[in-house]
Order: structure tokens, then C-alpha cells, then sequence
């Protein structure tokens, strides 16, 4: 089973 | 004050049509280099980054840094109106609440001005680091959109593995499975450059979105590394890119 990850958890906000 | 002017029509048709399935509003901020464009779609799953350089513009102003807030549904709506070959002009103030599409045809016998209110619009900008690619693989769009339609077909999930053999798209699912391998070839169509070797899960429904972009360029270029999103890169003429950053998918 795999789960989702989210975009902004590898890209920071600036 | 921003002036930018396109040739054709046609290619900031294809641009909005590459954008819209994706994200539904979003800001367009140019400068004196050129537009940019970064949007995150509804689910904070993928983002998308535009770029287009002033080289590519028939003609190109912008005094002053604008940002347009657009409804990319409106732009469509729009830019549908006119002819693929028509040439077309976008102007804005520099504190606009709107921007201006003026239209052309060939022979200048017809011109269409239509006026699109912009939003305000609050979104975070995503710093997207240098990133060094375990794998970076080029092929024809049209067969990059053909693998993704074919494996969606199977499963929500596709999974990408590549090694220096060549790039493998897998499916599994209810109805059963599918596998489709490419390899470098010595026509140089397809080139696959691997430092290590990666495998990756994907949600299909997004690579399959992001292939609305094929009409742009007949090559893209997928980029993998372990722990980092897939990037899918299509060129844009002599303007710049457009790309898309999909978070992978992960063992629970």
C-alpha cells in the first residue's frame, strides 16, 4: 500500500 | 506598465490549455525578463512552474513588476474566441484590475479587445531547490501521452523504474497488469541517462493531466531522484518551459 505525499512538504514556502 | 505581444494566438492557447485541468486560478508575474507562473493544484499534490522569456515575444515591455491574479476558465473563455493565427497583444497597468487581449487577424482587416477583471489573489510562492537528477530520461510527448493514458487504464498508481537498460511505466490492478519498457536507441528519440537506479510510485491521474501540455513540444524530459517529486518538463518554443513537480507516492 502506498500513500500520497504532499508537494509542499519537499518544497518550502518562501 | 506590461505590453507583451505573441505571434500566434495558438500558443498561448495551448499554454492555457496546458494550465487549466490543473489549476484553476493563479498569478501570472512579469517582469522586465520575462512571465512567470508557480501554482500548486487544489490538492497540494503537483505544482506547476511557467516561464516564458521575453526572446520569444514578438515584442516585450513591462517598466514595472505586475502581477496578474487570472481565472484561467475566463482566459480560456477568451482566448477560444479568436483564431489560432491571430496575433495577440496583452496589456496592463501597473496597478491593474484588469488585462487587456487585443486580437489581430493576418491582414489586420480584424481586431477583437476584450477586457478580463484580474483577481487578488493570496498564494505561496514554493522555493523548488536545485535538484540533482538520478535520472533523466527524453522522449517524443505524443509517447510519453500515450503511456499515460494506456497505464491509467489499469491502476490510480503507475510505477516508474529506471536503470541504465531503460525506463519501465508498470500498472497493477483489478483487471490485471501492464508494463511498458523503452529503451535508448541510437536514433536518438529516446535517451535515457542514469546515474543510479530508481524505482517511484506516481498517481496516474496526474501524469495524465500533465501530458495537456504534449501540444507545446514534440520532446519532453522526465527527471527522477530518490525522496524528491518527478519532474516533467516540456520546452516552449524560444520562450522557456513549462513544468510540472509531482510528489511521489510512498510506502505506508
Amino acid at each position: 500500500n502506498t500513500t500520497q505525499t504532499s508537494i509542499a512538504s519537499y518544497f518550502k514556502k518562501e | 506598465m506590461l505590453e507583451a505581444r505573441f505571434g500566434e494566438t495558438l500558443l498561448l492557447k495551448k499554454i492555457v490549455d496546458a494550465l487549466k485541468e490543473i489549476i484553476s486560478q493563479s498569478t501570472l508575474d512579469c517582469t522586465e525578463t520575462g512571465m512567470q507562473l508557480q501554482s500548486m493544484d487544489n490538492s497540494h499534490v503537483s505544482l506547476v512552474a511557467l516561464s516564458l522569456q521575453t526572446e520569444g515575444f514578438e515584442k516585450y515591455r513591462c517598466d514595472r513588476n505586475v502581477s496578474l491574479g487570472l481565472d484561467l476558465k475566463s482566459l480560456a473563455k477568451v482566448v477560444k474566441s479568436a483564431s489560432g493565427d491571430d496575433a495577440v497583444t496583452l496589456t496592463a497597468a501597473d496597478k491593474a484590475d484588469k488585462l487587456l487581449l487585443s486580437f489581430e487577424s493576418d491582414n489586420k482587416s480584424r481586431t477583437a479587445d476584450y477586457e478580463l477583471k484580474l483577481l487578488n489573489l493570496d498564494q505561496d510562492h514554493l522555493g523548488i531547490p536545485e535538484t540533482n537528477y538520478a535520472c533523466i530520461v527524453q522522449m517524443p510527448s505524443s509517447e510519453f501521452a500515450r503511456i499515460c493514458r494506456d497505464m491509467s487504464m489499469f491502476s490510480e498508481s503507475v510505477v516508474i523504474s529506471c536503470t541504465k537498460q531503460g525506463i519501465k511505466f508498470s500498472a497493477n490492478g483489478d483487471m490485471g497488469s501492464a508494463n511498458i519498457k523503452l529503451s535508448d536507441t541510437s536514433k536518438g528519440d529516446i535517451t535515457i541517462d542514469v546515474d543510479e537506479p530508481i524505482t517511484q510510485s506516481f498517481a496516474g491521474r496526474y501524469l495524465n493531466t500533465f501530458t495537456r501540455a504534449t501540444p507545446l513540444s514534440d520532446r519532453v524530459k522526465i527527471c527522477l531522484a530518490p525522496d524528491v517529486p518527478l519532474l516533467v518538463e516540456y520546452p516552449i518554443e524560444d520562450y522557456g518551459y513549462i513544468r510540472y513537480y509531482l510528489a511521489p507516492k510512498v510506502d505506508e
